[in-house]
């Protein structure tokens, strides 16, 4: 469902050039629970980017869902994050003036076949599944790192996408809270058969997926299947 | 070092009244490597904000090196924060339009007793300890979120602070990174005496702490003593 053919990643700063990504090839199936795993700098972040479709390889090829976005314009890409894609950023990204449940319904507004009172339940359970059902007025500024990350969680799965991206979704989490959010993404991916690819340095998450790739200064280093 | 005495803080959100902190008293000695441990939202940070004056109590008392900080004026405050405290922030809070160094070197400039050629030492060394010796130049949006978390590092010791406040300061470090930071940490307790508070969620930190604060729903429930 994901498939990235020698992709590479280049920045120019100033006179020196940053290789963030160096020729990366990785496939996933649908329904896999892959995690991406390295040291801090090694490019985790760079290659969700690119499957996610908010940043573009300077070589190789993207394929989502059976579909090349290498070269596409930025409306196809759109509708293709709105439809298919779930996005958990390591930064969040909430919209600062809109409360935890504007910030979750904000992504399946765009989606026309949901209905609003389907939004709204499904807005109301997915806080309630991250534990923040009596947050839901507070907005970003009036929360805690963990709970502006459950926020940025909930607002992912909430679309019910096909393949959710989840960029180090822990690190703000105490271990119950962040059990209790794995566990609930192992279930969606068991029942939903939902494809989610972590960025992790929790031991936990590289322990429940099954599969891990393991990257180093841009380059993938190891791979590790665990049916 | 740092006396925190039946300290509340409350909030108003329309209709209802959030309680953050309830009623919490904590005394640090100077010199410790304390923690604070408890469940996302339980109020790690709003107490850290309190130690380090960025935030004012509802009520009860902070004394920070000797010096009743409540109601002081931000000019008083703003004196302690550069001369004796060290602040790790949990979303870093860094200047997007100064490089990695220019940032590291930034509360430096502010204390006038340091001269140039010794900042300029300072930051080296400090960029290099925290393994960011190449990235120096890089701007926070060239940084990956883990280099971020070392920058916010760095700017928090550079200026050899007589506490240390450190909001989950391995968040987004893979382990190795981690240990690094801890272990450089640790060493500058032991042969400086600088006092270190924590909140964190890695039981690694937990466990190298002398005290641990265990907090859950914005009071303290439970302390140990690991000398
Ligand atoms: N705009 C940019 N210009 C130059 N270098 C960049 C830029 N953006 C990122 N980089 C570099 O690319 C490398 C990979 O970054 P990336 O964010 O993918 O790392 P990561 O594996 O997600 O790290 P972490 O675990 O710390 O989040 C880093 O060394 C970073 O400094
Ligand atoms: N401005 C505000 N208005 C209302 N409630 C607030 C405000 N700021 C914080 N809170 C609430 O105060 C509580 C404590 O927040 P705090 O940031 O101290 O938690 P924390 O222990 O640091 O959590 P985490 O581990 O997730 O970072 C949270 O439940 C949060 O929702
Ligand atoms: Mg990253
Ligand atoms: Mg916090």
């Amino acid at each position: 469902i994901v498939r990235i053919e020698n992709v590479s990643k280049r920045y120019q700063l100033g006179e020196q050039e940053v290789v963030a990504l160096h020729d990366v090839s990785v496939a996933i199936e649908a329904g896999e629970f892959a995690a991406l795993a390295g040291p801090s700098g090694s490019g985790k972040t760079t290659l969700l980017n690119m499957i996610g479709c908010i940043d573009v390889a300077t070589s190789g090829r993207v394929i989502i869902d059976g579909r090349d976005v290498t070269g596409r314009n930025p409306d196809e890409l759109a509708d293709l994050r709105a439809h298919t894609l779930g996005f958990i950023f390591q930064t969040f990204n909430l919209l600062p003036v809109l409360s935890a449940e504007e910030n979750v319904e904000y992504p399946l507004i765009n989606i026309q076949s949901v209905p609003r009172a389907e939004r709204r339940k499904r807005v109301a359970y997915f806080l309630d599944m991250v534990g923040l059902g009596r947050f839901a007025k507070h907005r970003p500024g009036q929360l805690s790192g963990g709970q502006r990350q459950r926020v940025a969680i909930a607002r992912a799965l909430a679309t019910h996408p096909k393949i959710v991206l989840a960029d180090e979704p822990t690190a703000n989490l105490d271990h119950a809270s962040g059990e209790g959010i794995l566990q609930l993404m192992k279930q969606i991916n068991d029942h939903q058969g939902t494809t989610f690819i972590f960025s992790t340095h929790d031991a936990r998450v590289m322990a429940m997926a099954n599969r891990l790739i393991r990257i180093s200064d841009g380059a993938i280093v190891g791979e590790e299947v665990n049916p």
